[in-house]
């Protein structure tokens, strides 16, 4: 329709809602983070001159003005305080390169027609410009392709949680990889569609026998239990099966301390409402120190929404850590009175977990309130949205969908894999959410 | 291990080229400083 907006772009978004974005250097799992200190407002660089009436392509110096995520604001050299030909790039695409690199090919720099005149000695003016800037390093484009690699490979075989029952893990075959993103397929599965996403450091996905290792239930048949039993007390893994190391690696914990228990209480996001935290009790203490966590008045007879977290898990919270931090608990379905942690426990006769067992680490991480992301819709997991960072407490961000109901909003630990910076889509060939747009009555 | 690399800004001469002919300028960019 006429009145349908065109394609997203980050750039106008950015711009329009003058919102800062989160800085690469956030997200520890991203491409080019730990490169990023290599990119700088003001930097200088080159890129198609698009402001030309000359046949072929031609390239003129641009200055680095702003940056979200891989994305930069350029402007051309010369157009001083004039933002008219202003415009967004990918920092991580091939449209950009390091000063000198037209040189190396034997291309002349040519400045854009709108300025052409205004200077007579350009050698004069790219001197003066030039000489103790910054630009992009030689290799940027070389680390940029190296940051991308993922070893997970189409074929190989590993187990992830049932994403119909939570509380089971099933035996899935990688099927396609993305900027580190992973499709999977269940191997039960007879529908082809039936898949789920996640990305390779996701703390859903374990290698070949870990289900049977720590004790968690596993929906398999009685060949494949036996067969990764086998290979997990060998060590010998089949070709097809993904090697161990190339899963996130969970902190070792020290057993010769105090544990959680089977009964204990504590705060946990709801996985299957990831915009509350909820009253929780551990379920089952799995080994290697993975727990089985219910929700208090969600939970089904059978436990099958049970879910596992690892005890170091930035999800899970002592008693009371909503109340502290100002986050809304959701009490246990159906309970009558105010929520009260001391009359809760006396009338459940159960302990709150002790606060030093849990994760309180809170890393430098950079986020702040307000900032721009490419987010995962963790109940779709397919899908990555544009998004903003709407809280800030430790290192747990309430990340919100833009356009969407608060509702949607979903809590997500600061160093979860499922944030990206603002330009991963579009450097990964992934399809972008554009934000929500009501509808207007006609 | 990716986020652990060591790197410095450096300076650096680079070419230019335009239509007039070629120069160089220095301009700092950052290397690994090993």
């Amino acid at each position: 329709s006429k009145n349908k907006p065109g394609p997203f772009d980050w750039g106008v978004h950015i711009d329009t809602e003058k919102k800062e974005s989160a800085p690469v250097t956030s997200f520890k799992h991203a491409p080019m983070s730990g490169h990023w200190s290599d990119v700088a407002v003001g930097m200088k660089v080159e890129v198609l001159n698009t402001d030309c009436d000359l046949p072929s392509k031609v390239f003129w110096i641009a200055q680095v003005i702003k940056i979200a995520g891989y994305r930069a604001k350029l402007r051309y050299e010369g157009f001083e305080e004039n933002s008219s030909l202003d415009f967004w790039c990918n920092l991580c695409t091939m449209e950009v390169h390091p000063v000198g690199w037209c040189a190396t090919i034997g291309k002349p720099l040519v400045p854009p027609k709108t300025i052409q005149h205004k200077y007579t000695n350009w050698k004069g003016f790219l001197v003066k410009r030039l000489t103790g800037a910054k630009t992009l390093p030689g290799d940027f484009y070389t680390k940029v392709v190296e940051s991308r690699e993922c070893k997970f490979r189409s074929g190989m075989q590993l187990e992830v949680v049932d994403k119909c029952s939570i509380s089971s893990m099933r035996v899935a075959v990688v099927d396609e990889v993305v900027g580190g993103r992973i499709r999977l397929l269940y191997r039960d599965s007879q529908d082809e569609e039936d898949d789920f996403w996640c990305h390779m450091a996701s703390p859903l996905i374990h290698p070949v026998g870990w289900s049977q290792l720590v004790g968690h239930k596993l929906t398999a048949t009685a060949d494949y239990k036996a067969a990764s039993y086998a290979k997990t007390i060998s060590k010998k893994l089949d070709p097809m099966d993904c090697p161990p190391d190339l899963f996130r690696k969970e902190k070792t914990v020290d057993s010769s301390h105090q544990q959680f228990q089977v009964g204990m209480k504590l705060e946990a996001i709801d996985p299957l409402n990831l915009s509350t935290v909820c009253v929780a009790t551990v379920r089952k203490v799995l080994r290697e120190g993975y727990l089985m966590i219910g929700i208090d008045g969600m939970e089904t007879p059978d436990g099958s929404d049970w879910f596992c977290y690892h005890q170091t898990s930035a999800s899970i919270f002592p008693v009371g850590f909503c109340d502290l931090n100002k986050i809304e608990l959701t009490p246990p379905r159906n309970y009558s009175a105010p929520f009260k942690w001391l009359d809760y426990l006396k009338k459940t006769k159960s302990q709150a977990a002790p606060v030093k067992l849990f994760n309180n680490e809170i890393p430098n991480h950079g986020f702040k309130a307000g900032m721009k992301v490419e987010a995962v819709d963790l109940m779709e997991p397919h899908l990555v949205c544009v998004a903003t960072v709407v809280r800030v407490v430790g290192r747990l961000l309430r990340v919100h969908f833009d356009g969407w109901e608060d509702t949607y909003d979903q809590w997500v630990d600061c160093e979860a894999p499922d944030l990206y910076p603002v330009g991963w889509c579009e450097m990964m060939g992934y399809p972008l959410q554009p934000p929500l747009i009501k509808a207007s009555p006609p | 291990g990716d986020a652990e690399r060591s790197r410095k800004w450096e300076q650096k001469q680079v070419q230019i080229k335009t239509l007039e002919g070629e120069f160089s300028v220095t301009m700092w960019a950052s290397e690994d400083s090993n």
